[in-house]
Parts: C-alpha cells; structure tokens; sequence
C-alpha cells in the first residue's frame, strides 16, 4: 500500500519545503515511485522542482474549484518523482472551502484516485488551516522539521494538539507522528539546549537523524536543485540519505 | 496621530516576531507609547514579552467572540510598552469570520477604541489570511522582514500583490510599504546574493538598516529578553536602535 506522509508545523521557516523536497527526491532515487504534493500556496517546492510557481492545473484545480483529478495535475519532474504543483491561487482554500460540507477531507478523497505510487510527501503551508488539515486527514503519517528554537518546540507541541483533534472530531484512527527531525542542527548552545529538550519531551518521536545548518542546502534551493544534485557528496546529502534510511525503516512497523 | 506598522510576509522564519518585539521596545526606551498587538495564533511574540502563551482575554476575544476592546485587553509588559496578547485560539479566525461581512475590517475599527499611543505594531502569522488581512487594513505602514533566499523574495513579491489587491478591492487609500528590511544578514554568497536582488528589484523601499545573523538574537528569544535586556551594546542592538531611527525618519515624509 501507498505511504502517504505529510511535512508539518505551524512553525515557519523550520525546514518543511526543503525536508519535502529532498526526501520526496532520495526516496526516487532509490527506486520508489514517489509524489510531491505541494499544498502551501507560496509554491517554493514546485519552484525548486520545476523553476515555475505559477504552473496550471494545480492543487487549486484539484481541491478549490474541482475541475482536475491528482493524475491530471501531476507532472513528472524528476525519474520516480511526480509532482502535484501548487499555485498562490491556493490561498483561497481556507475562504473558499470553509462552508463546504466535508471541507477536511476534500484532498483524501482525491487521493483515492492515485496509482502506482509507492510513497506520497505533501509539503504544506506555515500554518494549521484548511490545508494542513486536509493534508493531515489523507495521510497516516507525519514528519515534524523542528528547527534549534524554542519556538520550533512550541511548533511541535501545537501540532500535538491538532492532530488529537482531528482524530476525536473526525474519527480519523490511523494518523500518528512518524517522527520529529532537528533541522539547522549546528554546535551552537540554542541547538544542544533544544536537543536536550527534545529528548527529554518528545524522545518517543526523535529522529536520530538530524538534518545539519549548511549553505549548501540553501544554495541548493535557490539553484533549483535538490541536495543530491547540487552536492551529491557533502554534509546535507548524507543527512537526507540516512533520513530516507529512517524513514524506510518505521514503516516496517 | 499614532502611526499603526505592520510586520508581515508569508514567507516563514524571516524574522517577523523577532523585529515585531525588539522594534517596539525600541520605540518605548525612546519614549514612544507603544502597543504591540500580536496577531499570530502561534503567540510568539505574546511569549517573548510575558512568559505565557495562553492569555485570555486576548485578540481572539478581541476579534472573533467581540466581548473585549483593545485597551480593555492591554496588558503592561515593559515601560512604555503594552501588549495585546494572541491565544491559539486564534486560530480559529479564518473559518469564524470567513462568512462575517466586512471581516477585513475588524481590527481597523477595534483600534478606534485606542488612544495614548504613538506607535501601534501588528505582529503577523506567516500566511495572508483574514488575520494578516485586517493587520494591513488596519495599519497605514508594513514592514517587510526578507531573509537571506530566494524564498524570502519570492514572499516580499507576493505581498505586494495582495497590498494591491487590498487597495484596490478594499477602497484602502493609505497602505504602502514602509520598508523591506534585510534579515539573517551575513558574510555568504547567497546573502550577497539576496541583498544585490534586493537592491535591483526594491530599491526604493529598501531599508538601508540589515539585522545580522547572531545567535544573541535567538538566545534573547529563548530567554524571555528583548535584545536591549539581553546584550544591550551587541550588533542586535545596534542594528535595532539603527531601525528604530530609520523607521522614524521614514515617518516624517
Ligand atoms: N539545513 C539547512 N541549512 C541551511 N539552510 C536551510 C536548511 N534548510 C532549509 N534552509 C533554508 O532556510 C530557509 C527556510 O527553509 P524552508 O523554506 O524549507 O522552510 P519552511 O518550513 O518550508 O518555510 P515556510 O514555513 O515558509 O514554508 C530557506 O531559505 C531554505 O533554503
Ligand atoms: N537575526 C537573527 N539572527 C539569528 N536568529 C534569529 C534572527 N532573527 C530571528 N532569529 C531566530 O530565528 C527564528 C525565526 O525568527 P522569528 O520567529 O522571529 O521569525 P518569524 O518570521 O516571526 O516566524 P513565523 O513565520 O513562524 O512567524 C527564531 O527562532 C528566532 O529566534
Ligand atoms: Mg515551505
Ligand atoms: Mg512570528
């Protein structure tokens, strides 16, 4: 069966777009058919993978005004690797949707119509909206980026929350956190003092993979490259890779 | 009159709570009046400047249950500066309003109800939905934090859009952009990179203050200080009170 996995936290700038885009490309590169939803309207994941934020049909076609199946809108942009683009039009979700029966389970439904995928990431937006919360409902599990802060920390803690909603107010049963990944992991206090944190309040759920602060994963965004292709060899790719390792292995569960 | 600044992008993690915080304490030890209203259900700000994240009454009551005014909701947080603080509950502004006529103009009337101030700063979410919305009909003035990526310009793009949808949509005469501040300031290409771009395609709003990247600034965070109480004579600081001088210089057009 399919893996679907969402990126998130209200926490902004912690790593979700980046995290989605490198795990969604290693996981293709060792031969899994993988799909890239970006459901954050700022596109910065379709625009790493394609060089274009304003490509149409997208998620908006999908979810907003329905006139497009997933297959329809999905663009193949890597080997292996899909993606289901976004489009600023999407910031209409949460307005738009918010009357419509059923508004939380919208993207579930459409994913049904997806095959021959072995994982699905979906990267969403720096909040707890419309979108995150479809993303949530249509996936089993969920990737938390906590970047070396204590508000990444307070991030983490509020996604708890949601998720316990969303699985009391719409009897969603199988929705757990795969786990919680430091990201900008560096030799700073504010990183050991967070760590320490992490383990300490959420250590059921660390990763042990942290993804390290490099400019070249950063360079790499703004090349429009994913990690592996940009430096195949440093510090960020080795991360990556081990996080796809992590990521195979907790799905044996 | 009192001058209404806020801070917004939907770009997340550009360092929109951090200069929300430390410009208003500028701004008070300079002895303005200052409110800072914290408009991000994350209560980022609301934490740095009390300790607590879940206040009541908040702007939630303010906003979204109509059952407190601001100055009834203001609480003292250092001289000359008071806080109206955000509760997660907050989060619920985008599906309550949504279907409330005239929901972008909530705050704009509820800070009528303000006098004795001579600065209002709006702390926003990083998203532009209903609460980043009314900050802006709200305000005459927005800050534009950019971090050091490609992201962070793509997000100072996209809010000049929805600045001139909301003017022209709204009937809003007097928004504009103060300034766009460089943030995460340092010695990389990418920064280099950033701050040329910056310079070519919004010169003339570019504020010619940059914040550095310095840990002080997220020790001060994580420690519940303004940077002035954390490391008073530090290049935070400087770079702060070069802000605030800056920030009243433009005010005087
Ligand atoms: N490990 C890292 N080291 C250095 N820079 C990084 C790292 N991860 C991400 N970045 C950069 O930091 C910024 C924030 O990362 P990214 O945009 O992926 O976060 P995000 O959580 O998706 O943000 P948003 O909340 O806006 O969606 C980007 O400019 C990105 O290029
Ligand atoms: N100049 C700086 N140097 C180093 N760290 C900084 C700087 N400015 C902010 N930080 C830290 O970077 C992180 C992001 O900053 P901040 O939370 O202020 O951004 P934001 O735009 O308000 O985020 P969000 O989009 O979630 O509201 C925080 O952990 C903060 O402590
Ligand atoms: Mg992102
Ligand atoms: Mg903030």
């Amino acid at each position: 069966p399919v893996r679907v996995i969402t990126i998130a936290t209200q926490k902004g700038g912690t790593g979700k777009s980046t995290l989605a885009v490198n795990l969604a490309a290693g996981l293709a590169l060792e031969g899994h058919r993988t799909l890239l939803i970006d459901a954050d309207p700022q596109a910065n994941s379709t625009y790493v993978l394609t060089g274009d934020q304003l490509l149409q049909p997208s998620l908006y076609e999908v979810m907003v005004t329905n006139s497009a199946t997933l297959p329809e809108v999905a663009v193949s942009c890597r080997l292996a690797l899909d993606l289901c683009p976004s489009n600023i039009l999407l910031s209409a979700a949460d307005i738009v949707l918010s009357s419509v029966p059923g508004r939380e389970r919208i993207l579930s439904r459409k994913l049904r119509a997806l095959t021959g995928y072995d994982f699905v990431i979906i990267d969403t937006p720096p909040s707890l909206g419309i979108l995150t919360v479809n993303a949530l409902v249509a996936s089993g599990e969920v990737l938390v980026p906590v970047g070396m802060s204590t508000f990444a920390l307070i991030g983490l803690g509020l996604l708890e929350d949601t998720i316990n909603q969303i699985k009391e107010n719409l009897d969603i049963e199988n929705l757990h956190i795969l786990g919680a990944v430091g990201t900008f992991h560096d030799r700073t206090n504010v990183a050991r003092n967070t760590m320490a944190a992490l383990e300490e309040r959420f250590g059921s759920i660390l990763f042990k993979t942290m993804i390290p602060r490099t400019v070249k994963l950063e360079e790499a965004n703004n090349r429009l490259k994913t990690i592996y292709e940009y430096e195949p060899n440093g510090a960020g790719a080795q991360a990556f890779q081990a996080l796809v390792q992590e990521v195979m292995t907790h799905g044996q569960e």
